[in-house]
């Protein structure tokens, strides 16, 4: 399957 | 099944800071399907627990388990975890091989 918009996301807390 | 996961470690982080501190990467449907510490800043809860490192993989969030959830639904309870006054930690299980569990 393609590679999805958010596959790299990283969130911060 | 998440406490009997091979070489998993149950870290509890006390709020000790005003800010957790780590930055997680991944989530289900990425190339990282359960999500993987990136980052810990100095001086954030995290930091001073002194058990997280980068690179650890996280399987639960108070023994709710991130497999299945996406990125940003696993985001949301870790940052619900760390913002709720009923508790004064989160407890991480985690693993250090970043593999699909």
């Amino acid at each position: 399957s393609p590679p999805k918009e958010y596959e790299d996301e990283v969130t911060f807390f | 099944p998440g406490l009997l996961e091979p070489m998993s470690t149950l870290v509890r982080v006390a709020k000790s800071a005003s800010t957790l501190g780590i930055a997680i990467e991944g989530g289900a449907n990425t190339r990282q399907p359960l999500p993987r510490i990136v980052t810990i800043q100095r001086g954030g809860s995290a930091h001073n627990c002194g058990q997280l490192k980068v690179g650890q993989v996280i399987l639960e969030v108070n023994g709710v388990s991130l497999r299945g959830k996406e990125h940003r639904e696993a985001a949301r309870l870790i940052a619900e975890a760390f913002k709720t006054k009923e508790k004064d930690y989160i407890d991480f299980l985690i693993t250090e091989f970043n593999v699909a569990l």
